[in-house]
């Protein structure tokens, strides 16, 4: 699953997600990825979520909603990253997930757990991409 | 923050190619945050990225690819998405098209196809042959593992088709006994 949140140099913001779902599933299951606030959610005027990971558990728990709700609520994105892996994990201590999380400065962080989550990112003047590496919660 | 414009998804890797074509296409004035989103998973959905994204991935118990995407504007909060999408290669596109020509936030299956070749979208076979051949391998690994629970054949060692066991929700294991077994790779 790629999920991404594009910020224009004028401040405006959009979010989105793309993803073949889960292997072997069964017919007609469709998993966090196209849900509004689980897969990603943007709100221009506090930031934006992008997720991954086990999509029939995240998407009970619409991460990227309570991490953009956190960021309204003063945290920093990886404060509020944090808290939505925690929220899963308090129900499904094994449940794989990565959670990206910028807001509209294009201050950014993530969480994961389960396994080691990365996210890429390029901004300003960056002439490459650069990969972060989240150890897991 | 680098400073904008700027773009940030998840995973690495192959992933980055959607980071970079996303990135530079905001330094042209013309390009909105929408276009910018769309253009980066669309990279990854022609390419497969690592396989989890796109045609060709993650067969259904049936061999069949279905997509699901969505897209949303952050100014007016309004997303568009599609769900199980058959037989259409360009999920975050027709996503972009749920958002733009309807009022809705999400169409699914054969409807959300159909609604795509009304809006010129190609019909096209999601399936390739590492895909089907994955997924007959799997079939003669009894298909496992899966995401079947009580039912009968037991599904841990047997592939469908499959009967409901009936569950008494009163009883102290109930709980116990919607766990997930071992879990089939991959995810979302």
């Amino acid at each position: 699953t790629i999920s991404m949140i594009a910020l224009h140099s004028s401040g405006t913001m959009a979010a989105g997600t793309s993803t073949n779902g889960a292997s072997r599933k069964v017919p007609g299951r469709v998993g966090d990825g196209p849900i509004t606030g689980s897969g990603s959610y943007v709100d221009g005027d506090v930031g934006g979520c992008g997720a991954t990971g086990d999509g029939d558990i995240m998407m009970r728990f619409l991460p990227c909603y309570q991490a953009v709700e956190n960021l309204r609520q003063g945290m920093t994105p990886q404060q509020a990253a944090e808290d939505a892996v925690r929220r899963m994990l308090r129900k499904y201590p094994d449940v794989q997930s990565g959670i990206v999380v910028v807001n509209r400065k294009g201050d950014h962080g993530g969480a994961g757990s389960g396994w080691t989550f990365t996210y890429a990112y390029r901004g300003g003047a960056m002439n490459e991409t650069v990969v972060v590496s989240v150890p897991p919660i | 923050s680098p400073g904008l414009p700027m773009v940030i998804n998840t995973w690495g890797g192959p992933f980055t190619a959607a980071t970079d074509g996303a990135y530079l296409s905001l330094l042209k004035p013309e390009t909105s945050a929408l276009d910018a989103v769309e253009l980066g998973c669309s990279t990854c959905e022609a390419n497969q990225c690592d396989g989890s994204v796109g045609y060709g991935g993650s067969p259904d118990e049936n061999c069949e690819t279905t997509l699901d995407a969505m897209i949303m504007d952050g100014t007016s909060m309004k997303s568009g998405a599609v769900a199980a999408l058959r037989r259409v290669k360009e999920a975050i596109s027709v996503a972009r098209a749920v958002l733009e020509h309807t009022t809705h936030t999400l169409l699914a299956g054969d409807f959300a196809t159909d609604f795509a070749v009304s809006n010129g979208f190609a019909m096209q076979n999601l399936t390739t042959e590492n895909s089907a051949a994955s997924c007959e391998e799997w079939k003669a690994g009894n298909c496992q593992p899966n995401y079947r629970i009580n039912v009968s054949p037991d599904p841990s060692g047997s592939c469908g088709p499959y009967a409901p066991l009936t569950l008494n929700s009163s009883s102290v294991v109930y709980t116990s006994l919607l766990q997930p077994r071992d879990k089939p790779e991959g995810h979302d």
